[in-house]
C-alpha cells in the first residue's frame, strides 16, 4: 500500500509544471523514504531528478518500494481539476496498474478522487558522479527567469562566465552582444534577494537558452535558485521545495565543435 | 561553433 498526502495541492502542481514541458512521461520512484524522479528529457540533453522526503508529506506511507510511470500530460489534467487550496492524496496498492488521486477541499465537503492507469515505462536511471564543484551560484529564482528569457531573444545560447567578481550571463548573435553582469550582493535585508558566489576557479561554459528556460518553469516553487558550474560537467540547476525536497536539472554544455 | 553535447556522455548507466 502506498499513500501519500499533501497539505496544498498547489506545490503538486508546480511541480508537475516544473517538468511537463521537458518529459512527456516519466516514473515516480516510491519507497519510505520519499518520492524520487530521475528522467532524461527527449533529446538526452538534460536531465530531471525530482527529491520529495516523506517527512515533507502530511501523511506518507510505503509498505513496498513502487514505481509508478506516469503519463504527464494526464497528471496535468487531472491537478486541473484540484483547487489550490485542497488537500492531496496519492494512493496505490502493491502491483497496481493504477494510482487514486483524491482531493478534498479544506472544510470536506467537497471530495474528487481521479483514477489514472499507470504505464511500464523502461527508463534508464543514471548514476551521477559526485562533482567538485569550480564555481557554486545563489542567486533569486526570479532573475534568473528573467536573464535566461531576455537572453533568448539573441541566441539560442547562452555563455556563462563566473569569476570572484561576478557571474556575467551573454547571448550573442545577429541583432548584437548582449550581457548582464549580476556581483555578488554585499548585505540584503532578505535572504532571498542576495546573489552568493562561491569560487574555486573562474568557469565559462555555454548552454541552450531553451533548456536553461525550461528550468525556469520551476520559478514558482523557489525564491532561490543554486547554479553548480565546472569546465566541461553539466551545469546543476537546483530549486529547493521548502520542507520536502528539490528538483534539480542538470544540463549537457554545448562544446567545441 | 558549439555543438550540443549529450548528457549521457557525462553520467553512467546505472
Amino acid at each position: 500500500m502506498f499513500e501519500a498526502r499533501l497539505g496544498q495541492a498547489t506545490i503538486l502542481k508546480k511541480i508537475l509544471d516544473a517538468i511537463k514541458d521537458l518529459l512527456n512521461e516519466a516514473t515516480f520512484d516510491c519507497s519510505d523514504s520519499g518520492i524520487q524522479l530521475q528522467a532524461m528529457d527527449n533529446s538526452h540533453v538534460s536531465l530531471v531528478s525530482l527529491t520529495l522526503r516523506s517527512d515533507g508529506f502530511d501523511k506518507f506511507r510505503c509498505d513496498r518500494n513502487l514505481s509508478m510511470g506516469m503519463n504527464l500530460g494526464s497528471m496535468a489534467k487531472i491537478l486541473k481539476c484540484a483547487n489550490n487550496e485542497d488537500n492531496v492524496t496519492m494512493k496505490a496498492q502493491d502491483n497496481a496498474d493504477t494510482v487514486t488521486i483524491m482531493f478534498e477541499s479544506a472544510n470536506q465537503e467537497k471530495v474528487s478522487d481521479y483514477e489514472m492507469k499507470l504505464m511500464n515505462l523502461d527508463q534508464e536511471h543514471l548514476g551521477i558522479p559526485e562533482t567538485d564543484f569550480s564555481c557554486v551560484v545563489r542567486m533569486p529564482a526570479m532573475e534568473f527567469a528573467r536573464i535566461c528569457r531576455d537572453l533568448a531573444q539573441f541566441s539560442e545560447s547562452v555563455v556563462i562566465c563566473c569569476t570572484k567578481e561576478g557571474v556575467k550571463f551573454s547571448a550573442s548573435g545577429d541583432v548584437g552582444t548582449a550581457n548582464i553582469k549580476l556581483a555578488q550582493t554585499g548585505s540584503v535585508d532578505k535572504e532571498e534577494e542576495a546573489v552568493i558566489i562561491e569560487m574555486q576557479e573562474p568557469v565559462t561554459l555555454t548552454f541552450a537558452c531553451r533548456y536553461l528556460n525550461a528550468f525556469t518553469k520551476a520559478t514558482p516553487l523557489s525564491t532561490q535558485v543554486q547554479l553548480s558550474m565546472c569546465a566541461d560537467v553539466p551545469l546543476v540547476v537546483e530549486y529547493a521545495i521548502k520542507d520536502l525536497g528539490h528538483i534539480r536539472y542538470y544540463l549537457a554544455p554545448k562544446i567545441e565543435d | 561553433k558549439t555543438k550540443q553535447a549529450g548528457i549521457m556522455n557525462f553520467f553512467t548507466k546505472k
